[in-house]
C-alpha cells in the first residue's frame, strides 16, 4: 500500500505560505465557504490543477514535493494589479 | 501561455537594459553573454530590439539581491525562489532580481543555469504571466536545457508574439528552427513512446513528457518526464511497473532506468542484456508486466520474449511471434501495459484490448482511450 503520507505542522505552515506566495491565498475570514471548502483546501486544487498533479484539495507527498521544486518568484495566479 | 491582462506591455520595441550588478558564481563575461543570449530569445520573433546601457535607469534593471531587498517580494535563501521580474511599466517595471543567495552557472549542471533563468524573467519583463503549459519556457518550474541548442517553444512564440507581433525580419524565415511543441493527447495521429502502470496510475510518455491518469480524476495532467525523475532519459522506447519490486524501469536504447518512488535505484542505468536478452538486440520496443503469472514480456520489433520476475532470468522458448499469441496484432507494438487484467497492445495509433490468458482480441480503441479527451 502507498506509504501513509506524514504531514507535519510544518509542512501545513510552508504550503500556506507557499499558497500566499503564488496562489493569493489570502487569510481565512470569517466561516468557510458554502460548501465549507476552505480556502486553503480550494487554493491547494488551483495549485494541483496548475502543476498536473491530483487535484484532492488536500496536502499530500507529490504536492509538497512540487512545493519544494526550485522556480521563478512570481504568482501563478494573474497578478495584474 | 498567459499575460498579465490589462495590456500590461511596451508600448516601444526598443529597449534598454543595464546589469546593475553582478553574481560571484560565475566571471562578469559569462554573466554578459548570459544575459545576451536571453534577451536575444525573444528579439528572434519579435520586433523587439534591446541595447545595454551602464549608467542611468535602462527599462530592464537587472541585479543580483538576497532575502528582503526592498521592493516586498524577498527571496528565501538557497531554497526555491531562483528570480522574480516585474510586468512592464515605469520604474521597476520590466526589473529582474536573481536570487544572490542560488548557484548560477553559465553551461554545467551544477547550479542554475543564468541563461534559462534569465529567458524566463525576461518573458515576465515582456509581459508574460506564467503558462500551464509544461514545455513552455514560462512554465513556472526550472527544467534544465541545453542552451547551446535551446530553442523557444511554440506556445511562447505565440504567447510573446500576442503582444508584439512577429520579428518583421525573419518572420517567413524557412530555415529558422521549428519551435518544439507539447505533445497533445488529443492530437488522433499520437503514437505513444511507451506506457506502464504506477501504483493504480496510468503513466503515458511521449517525448519529453508523461500523462499521469488518477483513477479518482478526470484528466490526465501532463508533466516533464525530468520534473518528477531529473536522472530519466526522453523520448523512451518503453515502460513498465515491476510490481515484484515496486520500481518503474525506462527503457532507452540498449538501457535501463529503475526509479523507486522518484529515486533512481542505486547501479542504473543498466544494459538491457542484465535482463538476458540476447546482445544482438539493441532496443526494446515495449514491455508489459503480467500480474498474473508475473512474467514481463518484452517486445522486439515482431517478436517478444518473456521474463520470469522472481528468478530474474528469461523463459525458455522465446522469442515468439507476437501475432503468434496476440491475434489480428501484425505491425510493430510501440507500446504495452495491463490494467485490471486486460491487457493493452499499442501499435501505431491504435490499442488492442486483449485477454492474455486466452490470447483473445476485446476491442481494437484509438491511442487516446485512455487519455479521455
Amino acid at each position: 500500500c502507498v506509504p501513509v503520507s506524514q504531514v507535519t505542522e510544518q509542512d501545513e505552515h510552508d504550503a500556506e505560505s507557499y499558497l500566499k506566495r503564488f496562489f493569493n491565498l489570502t487569510e481565512e475570514k470569517g466561516p468557510t465557504g458554502r460548501r465549507g471548502v476552505s480556502a486553503v483546501s480550494s487554493k491547494l486544487s488551483e495549485m494541483q490543477r496548475f502543476f498536473g498533479l491530483q487535484i484532492a484539495g488536500t496536502l499530500d507527498d507529490d504536492t509538497m514535493t512540487m512545493m519544494k521544486k526550485p522556480r521563478c518568484g512570481v504568482p501563478d495566479t494573474n497578478i495584474a494589479s | 501561455f498567459s499575460t498579465f491582462g490589462k495590456n500590461l506591455k511596451w508600448e516601444k520595441n526598443s529597449l534598454t537594459y543595464r546589469i546593475v550588478n553582478y553574481t560571484p558564481d560565475m566571471s562578469a563575461p559569462e554573466v554578459d553573454d548570459s544575459v545576451e543570449k536571453a534577451l536575444q530569445v525573444w528579439a528572434k520573433v519579435t520586433p523587439l530590439r534591446f541595447t545595454r546601457i551602464d549608467n542611468g535607469t535602462a527599462d530592464i534593471m537587472i541585479s543580483f539581491v538576497p532575502q528582503e531587498h526592498g521592493d516586498s517580494y524577498p527571496f528565501d535563501g538557497p531554497g526555491v525562489f531562483l528570480a522574480h521580474a516585474f510586468p512592464p511599466g515605469p520604474g521597476t517595471g520590466g526589473d529582474v532580481h536573481f536570487d544572490e543567495d542560488e548557484s548560477f552557472t553559465f553551461s554545467s549542471n551544477t547550479g542554475y543555469i543564468l541563461f534559462l533563468v534569465a529567458a524566463h524573467e525576461f518573458g515576465h519583463s515582456l509581459g508574460l504571466s506564467h503558462s500551464y503549459d509544461p514545455g513552455a519556457l514560462m512554465y513556472p518550474w526550472y527544467s534544465y536545457n541545453n542552451p547551446d541548442t535551446f530553442v523557444l517553444p511554440r506556445d511562447d512564440v505565440n504567447g510573446i508574439q500576442s503582444l508584439y507581433g512577429p520579428n518583421p525580419d525573419t518572420d517567413g524565415d524557412i530555415d529558422k528552427p521549428e519551435p518544439p511543441t507539447t505533445p497533445d493527447a488529443c492530437d488522433s495521429t499520437l503514437v505513444l513512446d511507451a506506457v506502464a502502470t504506477l501504483r493504480g496510475e496510468m503513466l503515458f510518455f511521449k517525448d519529453s513528457f508523461f500523462w499521469r491518469s488518477y483513477p479518482q480524476s478526470n484528466t490526465p495532467q501532463q508533466t516533464l518526464i525530468t520534473n518528477f525523475w531529473p536522472e530519466a532519459p526522453t523520448h523512451i522506447d518503453a515502460a513498465y511497473e515491476s510490481q515484484q519490486s515496486d520500481r518503474v524501469l525506462l527503457f532507452k536504447g540498449r538501457r535501463v532506468w529503475a526509479f523507486s518512488g522518484y529515486d533512481l535505484v542505486r547501479g542504473y542505468p543498466k544494459s538491457i542484456s542484465s535482463f538476458g536478452l540476447p546482445k544482438r538486440v539493441k532496443k526494446i520496443n515495449a514491455a508489459l508486466y503480467d500480474v498474473e503469472s508475473a512474467k514481463t514480456l518484452f517486445f522486439v520489433g515482431s517478436s517478444y520474449y518473456s521474463y520470469d520476475e522472481a528468478k530474474k532470468t528469461m523463459d525458455q522458448g522465446f522469442p515468439k511471434r507476437v501475432d503468434q499469441t496476440f491475434s489480428g496484432l501484425t505491425g510493430e507494438v510501440t507500446a504495452a501495459f495491463q490494467y485490471r487484467s486486460y491487457t493493452y497492445i499499442y501499435s501505431g495509433p491504435y490499442m488492442f484490448e486483449y485477454s492474455l490468458s486466452t490470447g483473445r482480441l476485446f476491442r481494437l480503441l484509438n491511442n487516446n482511450y485512455f487519455l479521455r479527451c
